[in-house]
């Protein structure tokens, strides 16, 4: 059999084993596994490493574990942007993605921007539009935002409140 | 972050990586993901690799890039390649740094300084590995 193999992370962090509890540990297993799988099976179908990577980040752009698509952290102003990128070690094409907000698989996206686009890196609305013209699903914020991240937002905001009225924190 | 490497039957090599950015990040900021060379990149001929971490870090040091350029012009191997380019600039650039690298022949390395790291490997043969800490 020829080698075909795919590797993936879903970010790394500064973390103390007391602040992930086993329940949470193995849902990141079962998210990774299933990322895995997506990507192994178009590999050993004879698709290709492109077709690959797209599918296993499909997979955690899906689930809300991982900080991107569903699930994925939240700007200053309480609304989701995403970025993404692919590359074809082949070809050296390439297509990536900045700040788009309604698009479901930004890593689709950018995969449409390597094949079909003049240009490498489109951002914000453009990408949008450039995503609905080539019919790539578009979400509204109440498919991507999730309770665990908006709470994560208030407690940044609520710091952010709190440091304002700290004696000894104003500047003029 | 999340991010994937692939090598197909065709010898053919892939990087992807997706992001939704820093919590809190400023409207219009754009990290390391999109960028070629500072967050994700891929050559045939010598690895495809892909970042997370604190994005200006990795984009300030060009990580992506610097992996291929360690292996195909100072002959580092893909591993000495990726823990090298987690230290490069340390000193300068301090953050959260985590790569992703894939060679040619479908060998893979993870490197990275937060100690924790989901990350997972499969290859035509073998049984599946996934892991998170940096133990496993």
């Amino acid at each position: 059999m020829k080698k075909f193999a795919i590797a993936i992370h879903g970010g790394a962090e500064t973390t103390k084993p007391s602040e992930l509890d086993n329940k949470k540990e193995e849902a990141y297993k079962d998210g990774l596994a299933d990322a895995l799988k997506a990507g192994y099976d178009v590999l050993e179908k004879g698709g290709s490493a492109l077709d690959a990577v797209e599918a296993a980040v499909n997979s955690m752009e899906r689930n809300p574990l991982f900080n991107a698509g569903r699930g994925a952290s939240l700007t200053e102003r309480g609304e989701n942007e995403f970025d993404a990128a692919i590359m074809d070690g082949n070809t050296l094409r390439v297509g990536a993605v900045g700040a788009v907000r309604y698009v479901q698989h930004p890593i689709s996206l950018a995969k449409v921007i390597l094949q079909k686009c003049d240009y490498c890196l489109l951002v914000g609305t453009g990408a949008e539009e450039f995503a609905l013209a080539n019919n790539l699903s578009l979400k509204g914020p109440e498919y991507f935002v999730t309770p665990e991240k908006k709470e994560a937002w208030l407690d940044k905001q609520q710091n952010k409140v709190e440091k304002k009225r700290m004696p000894g924190s104003m500047t003029d | 972050t999340v991010g994937a490497v692939a090598l197909d039957i065709n010898g053919n090599l892939a990087a992807a990586t997706s992001t939704g950015g820093l919590t809190d990040q400023l409207k219009g900021r754009v990290g390391d993901t999109p960028i070629i060379g500072g967050g994700t990149f891929a050559n045939n001929e010598v690895c495809a690799v892909s970042c997370t971490g604190e994005g200006e870090v990795i984009m300030r040091g060009a990580l992506a890039h610097e992996v291929y350029a360690m292996m195909k012009y100072a002959g580092h191997s893909l591993q000495a390649a990726t823990e090298k380019a987690i230290q490069l600039h340390a000193d300068k650039l301090q953050g959260d740094r985590g790569i992703l690298s894939m060679d040619s022949s479908g060998k893979v390395a993870f490197g990275f300084n937060t100690g924790f790291m989901k990350r997972g490997y499969w290859a035509a043969d073998e049984e599946p590995f996934v892991a998170l800490w940096e133990s496993e």
